[in-house]
């Protein structure tokens, strides 16, 4: 639809409303919008085609060109704590990640640190199960922060490459559920100073401006290091995850594209735009 | 706030009679910019604005409001008819009432079918909750946990069985037992996924619910509008439940379901304890998405 013909003022509207569509926002698409358009005429482009080119290296420049990988420890064992708001995937997430690494030949453990929503423990332990990794747990209703130690404690001693800690979902807007997080992690760095190599923010790909809020104060609270972008496999493009990328700067580094095991990308920024764009 | 922004786009339009064709295209572009903003559907808030311009060019603007409170009043108003009034659960003729819980992965399906229940049981019915999520690890677990809570019962065929036999099964412990409403807990699909869009068609085939009810996740975005338009082609929804309100996602999606739809948004959901179910208020949802 984008790549017919010359360029026209209608083809930079027609771009902004598949901006918007897919979640750019309105601030952020008219940005590009407006970027591309001084592009457009510094470059002196004539084409449709070459534009929608230029256009997508520009989102791929956005979204970050080179992938960034996996923060490891430098020796021993390397601590994730996967956080984000309820029902955003979380605990699926972490299984199919428990899957990857294991497949890469890593020695798993999980932390069963939900020790609040009915039968997260169980939810976790599925996915053990599933996937052939330990996991540590408590009852329902103990202290996540001794679980998330005690995951660390026993994944150190027992060898374990990573552990990676589930935590209940919660609103960004909870001030109290947002210093547990704070506390989860302080107390997994009396055991491992650098722990956790990894803290994965899960952002559901339905997700609205939102997300935005969520990434700025999961980011201040407990310092994101990576955004996991799940759902889509659905109808929703996530584009809200460029404004992230601009205020943030946090890479993207896993997509979510299905419920099974296997549903677990890295993050292809070309791949991205090009879906984006439709 | 809207108003704010109104106010300053019109600062220079002090004392005019009516509102010409150019200040109402003005303040329109306010409007979109903050339905947008606050996630309405773009579809929703091109025939939204175009609504409101209808009614706004060659408008009087009354002697005691500037022009801005003017615009605002009509896109209240045009707000208010689209959103429509608080609307009540439906009880069937016939007992048991079946109630059938659809919607996305995560959007709060499994907890609000719980609020539900209690909101029955504090309205003196007898529900009982059926585990058709045969697909989500623990789902079933997860509902019988909070059926425990409530002392509602939970009927399960575990999760080898076809939820429409679970749903059966569910109505017949419902009637033998003398409760009088059923609440169908069903997984999370996605809205592109046929089979299982088949599922809940054969559900609702079945079972003939007197509510559907679409649960949806308050922060959600555009999609909204596919969401919605899928599940009510499939499904004739009779109502929505928006979850997660007491997060600060402006809540835009309710505008767009409602729209597409139709339907009436029933509750909103308010937090994670089973008690965090409240009625709709419109006027609270319109000065919450508009700011
Ligand atoms: N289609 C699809 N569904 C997903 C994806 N990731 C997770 N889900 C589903 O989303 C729902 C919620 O997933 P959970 O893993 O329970 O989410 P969570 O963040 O742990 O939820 P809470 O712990 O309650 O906050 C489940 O039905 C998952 O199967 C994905 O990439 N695609
Ligand atoms: N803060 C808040 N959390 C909610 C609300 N409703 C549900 N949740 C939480 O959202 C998460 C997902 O809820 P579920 O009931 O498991 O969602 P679901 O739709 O059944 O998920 P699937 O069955 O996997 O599709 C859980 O952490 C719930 O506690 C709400 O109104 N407010
Ligand atoms: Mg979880
Ligand atoms: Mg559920």
């Amino acid at each position: 639809l984008l790549r017919k013909g010359d360029i026209t003022d209608s083809l930079f509207e027609n771009l902004e409303e598949i901006l918007l569509e897919a979640d750019t926002g309105i601030q952020t698409a008219e940005f590009l919008v407006s970027q591309l358009k001084k592009d457009a005429s510094e470059k002196r482009l004539k084409d449709s085609w070459k534009l929608m080119d230029c256009f997508k290296s520009q989102l791929i420049k956005l979204l970050g060109e080179t992938p960034v990988p996996v923060h490891f420890a430098e020796k021993g064992l390397s601590v994730f704590l996967m956080v984000g708001v309820n029902g955003s995937g979380k605990t699926t997430t972490l299984g199919k990640l428990a899957a990857y690494f294991k497949a890469h030949g890593k020695k798993v453990f999980l932390g069963a640190a939900d020790t609040f929503r009915a039968a997260a423990i169980d939810q976790l332990e599925v996915w053990a199960h599933r996937t052939g990794v330990e996991v540590i747990k408590h009852r329902e209703g103990s202290d996540p922060g001794a679980v998330a130690y005690d995951t660390v404690k026993a994944a150190a001693a027992r060898g374990a490459d990573i552990a990676m800690i589930d935590t209940a979902g919660r609103l960004h807007t909870k001030t109290n559920l947002m210093e547990e997080l704070k506390k989860i992690r302080k107390v997994m760095q009396k055991e491992i100073p650098e722990a956790p190599h990894e803290t994965f923010l899960i952002l559901d790909s339905t997700t609205g401006q939102n997300a935005l809020m969520q990434s700025k104060i999961f980011k201040e609270a407990v310092d994101v290091t990576g955004i996991i972008l799940t759902k889509l496999d659905g109808t929703a493009k996530g584009g809200v995850i460029l404004a992230i990328r601009q205020e943030l700067k946090i890479p993207i580094k896993f997509i979510g594209i299905g419920e099974k095991t296997d549903a677990l990308q890295i993050f292809d920024p070309a791949r991205f735009a090009e879906s984006l764009l439709g | 706030t809207l108003t704010e922004r109104l106010q300053a786009a019109f600062k220079k339009l002090r004392g005019k009679g009516k509102l010409s064709e150019a200040d109402v295209t003005e303040a329109l572009r306010e409007v979109r910019m903050a339905l947008l903003e606050a996630d309405v559907s773009l579809k929703v808030v091109k025939e939204f604005t175009a609504a409101v311009k209808e009614k706004a060019v060659g408008a009087e603007v009354l002697e005691s409001l500037t022009p801005a409170q003017s615009v605002i009043r009509i896109v209240r108003d045009e707000m208010n008819l689209l959103v429509g009034g608080p609307a009540k659960l439906q009880k069937s003729s016939k007992s048991p009432t079946i109630y059938m819980i659809v919607g996305l992965q995560g959007s709060g399906k499994t907890t609000t079918c719980g609020k539900l229940a209690l909101f029955l049981k504090d309205s003196g019915e007898e529900p009982v909750l059926a585990a058709c999520d045969i697909y989500r690890p623990a789902a079933i677990k997860q509902l019988q946990v909070l059926g425990k809570e409530l002392e509602v019962p939970v009927f399960s065929l575990g999760d080898k069985s076809d939820p429409v036999q679970i749903a059966k099964g569910a109505v017949q412990l419902a009637e033998s037992s003398k409760k009088n409403a059923v609440i169908l807990d069903t997984a999370g699909r996605l809205h592109i996924d046929a089979q299982m869009m088949v599922e809940l068609k054969q559900l609702k085939a079945v079972l003939a619910p007197t509510e559907i009810l679409l649960v949806a996740d308050a922060m959600t975005g555009q999609d909204a509008v596919k969401i919605a338009e899928q599940f009510h082609q499939d499904l004739a929804l009779t109502g929505i439940i928006l979850t997660k309100m007491d997060g600060d996602a402006r809540g835009g999606a309710a505008l767009s379901i409602r729209s597409v739809t139709g339907c009436p948004v029933k509750f909103v959901g308010v937090g994670e304890k089973l008690k965090a179910l409240e009625l709709f208020y419109p006027d609270r949802m319109i000065s919450r998405i508009l700011g």
